[in-house]
């Protein structure tokens, strides 16, 4: 199972979603996150925002000066606008066997998931995987910004919205 | 999956120009 | 002809900006209506309407000095003129004509694409009373104005609203003829 949620320039939740397979592999249901795990969610979410933040701001000792940036070091996502990987953090925390990622969107909105094991064991994450799935729902929430309507930081309610996330998380991480 | 014209539109092929 | 001299012009003639901005800048205004006379819709419909007919007794000046087109015989002509030129030239789209009435004095348009409502959603108080392109009623309005047609531009429909498609009204009231004043 996997906890995502998108966070705000507040630090508030923008938009939370639980996702869970519908089948196991030799047919079983699988449930979410246990009943007193899926409560501390959140909270396990919340502390990696400041190691996310400090990600956010580290400037990147790989750049080199007097490069195209116009010299000196760049900030951890390159200002060559074509790469895009440097928004993917990969896992940037971990409690207990359960596995922080984390996406930056360029305005500053954080994409955080919390990744669980049903095995008890430690999470292996597919980076590319995750890294698909954080892009798609990077253009999703690209399209909710144009809405003129839709001001940032606000909740997204949007039915339409969830249901994709949900059917992503079934492509890409399920 | 739930209908929305919002997100079914593609963000790269659209229209780039309007008369200035 | 028409069409190709829309598209000539449009193509060759025409000081072209991106349309996102575009969108993004009419969005920023009707949401900013929206607060600013608090969600009373009735009169941000008129407030673009009137909005749009400031900008349709301007622009048809522009229009006329770039497309150098002569007077109308009949509404079927400023219709096809409208389309095929008009919206091209300043949208980069082609409404399509249809429900003539019988007098042949009104049609409507339908918009297939509206660069003015791309990625909006309409929230669901706004649902049954906004007309989010209504700025275009008023600029017809007003441009036809300048050319002595009296004419009265509404919408039918609209996809915002989920209706299955865009459709606006046009209806000739009369010609009006130049006076000299009293």
């Amino acid at each position: 199972p996997q906890y995502f949620a998108i966070i705000g320039k507040r630090d508030n939740p923008v938009y939370e979603a639980e996702f869970t397979a519908q089948q196991g592999q030799q047919g079983q249901v699988q449930q979410g996150f246990p009943q007193n795990l899926k409560e501390l969610n959140p909270f396990i979410l919340h502390a990696s925002l400041d190691i996310i933040e400090d990600l956010q701001w580290k400037t990147n000792p790989n750049t080199q000066s007097g490069s195209n940036s116009g010299g000196g070091g760049g900030f951890l996502r390159s200002r060559n606008v074509a790469n895009v990987d440097n928004c993917y953090l990969c896992k940037v925390d971990h409690f207990y066997g359960l596995a922080v990622t984390a996406y930056l969107t360029y305005g500053g909105m954080k994409f955080v998931m919390i990744h669980g094991n049903m095995n008890n064991g430690d999470v292996q994450i597919d980076d590319n995987s995750v890294r698909a799935f954080y892009q798609e729902v990077h253009e999703l929430y690209i399209k909710t910004l144009m809405n003129p309507f839709y001001k940032i930081n606000d909740p997204i309610t949007s039915p339409a919205f969830d249901s994709r996330v949900r059917a992503l998380a079934r492509k890409y991480l399920n | 999956m739930i209908p929305s014209r919002l997100y079914n539109e593609s963000l790269m092929f659209r229209k780039q120009e309007v008369s200035l | 002809s028409l069409k190709h001299a829309g598209e000539d012009i449009w193509k060759n003639r025409t000081e072209k900006v991106n349309a996102e901005l575009f969108t993004l800048t009419y969005g920023a205004i009707v949401s900013q209506l929206c607060t600013d006379y608090e969600r009373n819709f009735q009169k941000v419909n008129e407030q673009l309407y009137s909005m749009g007919y400031n900008i349709g007794v301007r622009l048809i000046e522009d229009f006329l000095a770039r497309t150098a087109l002569p007077r109308c015989e009949n509404m079927v002509s400023t219709s096809e003129v409208v389309s095929k030129c008009a919206f091209k030239i300043f949208l980069n789209i082609t409404p399509q004509i249809t429900n003539w009435s019988h007098e042949k004095d009104a049609f409507s348009l339908i918009l297939v694409e509206n660069p003015l409502s791309d990625f909006v959603e309409l929230p669901m108080d706004a649902m049954k009373q906004l007309w989010y392109s209504n700025i275009l009623c008023g600029v017809l309005r007003g441009a036809l104005e300048m050319v002595q047609l009296d004419c009265d531009v509404w919408f039918i429909s609209d996809v915002l609203r989920g209706d299955p498609q865009t459709e606006l009204r046009i209806k000739l009231n009369k010609v009006l003829k130049d006076e000299i004043p009293i």
